[in-house]
């Protein structure tokens, strides 16, 4: 039996909205501790991996593991119906196959009650190890998601150059070129406005911007990215939640 | 344009 209760609907509302635009067909893993997800996409280029802690819920119960498979079109069409004040209660038997999803409305005494058909979805099960990165990037998501949607704008190709003080973002397309530096400072008013820089390495990565378009998408749910770049390995950008992360791990394109 | 890597194999076992 899972019962599992957001205080507001508009977290799980924009958890889903975060990814669902990558992948779409997601087993849901929930188990005593919380819910995780993992999923590739079409193109095997990003892998999403999302974990929700049982303390992001007002209330949580899994007696026993259930796989919960959805297509994220559908579910989001579902979370649609409810307001962002609501509250959502997820509800599944152990063996379901179907999701219950009860939004209610504590003032107004209104319950709305939503069904959603699971789907067997055969899925890889993926294995995500604790990897060395050369360079560890923290800053607001608002600034990466402005810098990744101006450039995109003028190529497909987006480069990141990390050095020991600057973090450079180029672009170069057929209309014009673009770069945005930026470098470490501590903001002491906010600190969640400051850049945090750990480098090991300098990296030079290029990346597909419609990848990185997908990923700013999470920014809805932290107003700080984590971005770790190895010169080795997908990079990794990640939201935190209040308990728990909604990571992607980007393959970057062949550096000349 | 520059060709894309994939994720690599061993992130993806069954």
């Amino acid at each position: 039996m899972l019962e599992a209760k957001f205080e507001q609907a508009s977290l799980f509302k924009r958890i889903i909205d975060g990814f669902k635009d990558c992948v779409q067909l997601v087993n849901f893993q929930c188990k005593e501790d919380g819910i995780i997800a993992q999923a590739v996409d079409d193109s095997r280029v990003l892998l999403v991996s999302l974990e929700i802690g049982k303390d992001a819920f007002q209330e949580f119960r899994c007696d026993h593991p259930i796989t919960l498979g959805m297509d994220l079109n559908s579910l989001s069409k579902i979370l649609r119906c409810g307001n962002n004040t609501d509250s959502l209660t997820l509800i599944a038997d152990d063996t379901p196959d179907s999701l219950l999803l009860l939004f209610e409305d504590t003032k107004r005494e209104r319950i709305s009650e939503y069904s959603l058909k699971l789907m067997d979805i055969d899925a890889d099960f993926l294995k995500i190890e604790e990897l060395q990165y050369d360079t560890t990037i923290m800053m607001p998501s608002a600034d990466f998601s402005k810098t990744v949607r101006d450039l995109s704008q003028l190529s497909d190709s987006l480069n990141i150059l990390v050095t020991k003080e600057t973090i450079k973002f180029v672009t170069d397309g057929d209309i014009g070129s673009g770069s945005v530096i930026m470098k470490p400072f501590i903001d002491m008013e906010n600190p969640d406005e400051s850049i945090k820089l750990e480098m090991e390495q300098p990296v030079d990565l290029t990346f597909g911007s419609k990848y990185l378009l997908d990923i700013v998408k999470g920014s809805a749910l932290s107003n700080k990215i984590g971005i770790r770049l190895s010169s080795e390995a997908p990079a990794l950008f990640q939201f935190d939640l209040t308990s728990g992360f909604l990571q992607f791990f980007l393959a970057p394109k062949f550096s000349d | 344009p520059i060709p894309q890597n994939k994720i690599p194999s061993y992130f993806i076992n069954r």
